[in-house]
């Protein structure tokens, strides 16, 4: 018999001119006979999923013949957040390299794109209200995201269905931020006297608020998302302790010389400043760490190995939601068959109440910028990055190396056939080689 | 398939599919309908995966119809 027709039901309201979020309705249901298959989804959102599985069932034998088996799916997403990040600011990334990334997340049913954006090397997010942190703080004038750029990218992850998460991180990891910002950045001392160097933001000044109050507000209109990463991790205390001025407003404040509680003053200060904006805050699990308060329903991210399963025990107790990225970190290479260890984690495979292990919204696949640009990103992450996928959406019990092999492997292909240069798991071949 | 579905039943049945004769819908009672962008170049998208880049029947802005 032959397929002639995909027909495609929405049941409930499409949500087609909306952004995907936290709560999207990814489930479908796809029956496939002849002459006429079905794919029934609540919203938009679940019919991108169901076209991507269809496409799957489809086969071209080597005669040229298109066939595909009779087939009943049933599926929804194990993990409501499932995310790859990139690092924009260690090396530069094109855009058109970003929307390749896109395509393959959405081959992979990945929905969030968690784009960190900025850091101490580079500053290539074009502000609106800021023009020079891009103007003095990029690698070049060529080497920014304008706002077109970024409107582009947030649209066509809307059409896969992709949440675009920017993170801002700060008051670390902002050396750039200070070239185009005066202020901003904490003027380190050696010896009692300015060493004309400078270190994380500066945390006592008004002026630093009023400054980020402008930008993040900005942010929080170019971002459609409901979410922010305001970063937090890997503060070097050192300029903050040789600073007379911080180390003054550390008594007046009664810190001590906990600098951990200034960060904390830090970061309470700039996620109050989110919620005021009607947003939510995400941030790294340092922030937990240092004890602050944070506002009920940030979620915290967790990327550290020390004590990974009791530090996930300890934050989904105090209530927090958790992203696990500890286990996939992809920019960390190896000789062989790495994907086996990504795809063996289970993330809920800590002491906890099933309460707890609700808490865990998901995960991200992270390949940090250091040694990845536009010439490597694409093989390094998949389909090393696959393997997360399936273990963020697919039901617990699917664990079967083997199978996932034999699976991956034609995946593997089918994302060369469609451009995406995934480097391979063994020796072998694919049907289409040089669609790159 | 990857990711792994929740449930997956599939027969030995084989359908054949011509690219010239299959295209995507809107059921008569979806909430969503060709005003839907998303879906629409959702549409094009998938023909283009499934059978080919060059085998597109209409040109790029349109999506193949009955």
């Amino acid at each position: 018999m032959e397929l002639q027709k995909l027909e495609v039901s929405v049941i409930m309201d499409p949500e087609c001119d909306s952004f995907p979020s936290i709560t999207s309705d990814e489930s479908y249901n796809l029956l496939v006979q002849g002459p006429v298959a079905t794919l029934t989804a609540n919203r938009v959102w679940g019919v991108l999923r169901g076209l991507e599985t269809f496409s799957q069932l489809i086969y071209q034998h080597s005669s040229g013949t298109f066939t595909a088996n009779e087939s009943n799916i049933v599926d929804s997403p194990r993990f409501p957040h499932r995310g790859i990040l990139i690092d924009t600011s260690r090396h530069f990334l094109p855009v058109k390299t970003i929307l390749k990334t896109l395509d393959a997340m959405a081959f992979n049913k990945f929905n969030v794109l968690h784009w960190h954006i900025v850091d101490d090397q580079s500053f290539p997010y074009q502000s609106i209200t800021f023009p020079e942190l891009s103007n003095k703080g990029s690698y070049s004038l060529s080497h920014v995201y304008t706002p077109n750029d970024v409107r582009t990218v947030i649209e066509y992850a809307r059409f896969r269905g992709i949440r675009v998460l920017p993170e801002f991180d700060s008051p670390g990891h902002t050396a750039s931020w200070g070239k185009g910002q005066k202020d901003v950045l904490t003027p380190c001392y050696h010896s009692r006297e300015p060493s004309e160097t400078f270190g994380p933001i500066n945390p006592i000044l008004n002026s630093t608020y009023s400054f980020l109050s402008k930008l993040f507000k900005e942010i929080s209109t170019v971002f459609p998302d409901k979410f922010i990463h305001l970063g937090g991790d890997e503060v070097d205390f050192n300029c903050w302790k040789s600073n007379p001025a911080v180390l003054h407003f550390m008594r007046n404040k009664g810190f001590g010389k906990k600098f951990e509680k200034l960060q904390s003053f830090y970061m309470q200060k700039v996620s109050n400043m989110i919620s005021a904006m009607k947003k939510r805050s995400i941030v790294w699990q340092e922030v937990y760490d240092d004890e602050g308060k944070l506002t009920p329903g940030t979620v915290v991210q967790v990327w550290k190995k020390h004590n990974f399963h009791m530090k996930l025990r300890k934050i989904t107790a105090a209530g927090f939601p958790v992203i696990i990225s500890t286990p996939w970190y992809l920019d960390l290479i190896s000789y062989g068959e790495d994907w086996t260890g990504y795809y063996s984690v289970e993330p809920l495979n800590f002491a906890g109440t099933p309460e707890q292990k609700q808490l865990v919204i998901g995960g991200e696949a992270c390949i940090w910028g250091e040694y990845v640009d536009a010439t490597n990103l694409t093989p390094r992450l998949w389909p090393r990055a696959s393997a997360v996928g399936e273990r963020l959406w697919s039901h617990q019990d699917v664990t079967d190396l083997e199978d996932a092999y034999r699976r991956l492997t034609r995946h593997r292909c089918r994302m060369v056939g469609r451009g995406i240069a995934a480097q391979p798991l063994l020796p072998g071949y694919c049907e289409y080689e040089g669609r790159m | 398939l990857w990711p792994l579905p929740v449930s997956v039943r599939t027969t030995p049945r084989l359908l054949y599919l011509s690219p010239g004769n299959f295209f995507f819908g809107h059921s008569p009672s979806s909430k969503a309908g060709p005003s839907c962008a998303v879906l629409q170049e959702a549409f094009r998208r998938y023909y283009a995966y499934i059978f080919g880049f060059d085998k597109w029947p209409l040109g790029s802005d349109n999506v193949p119809r009955k």
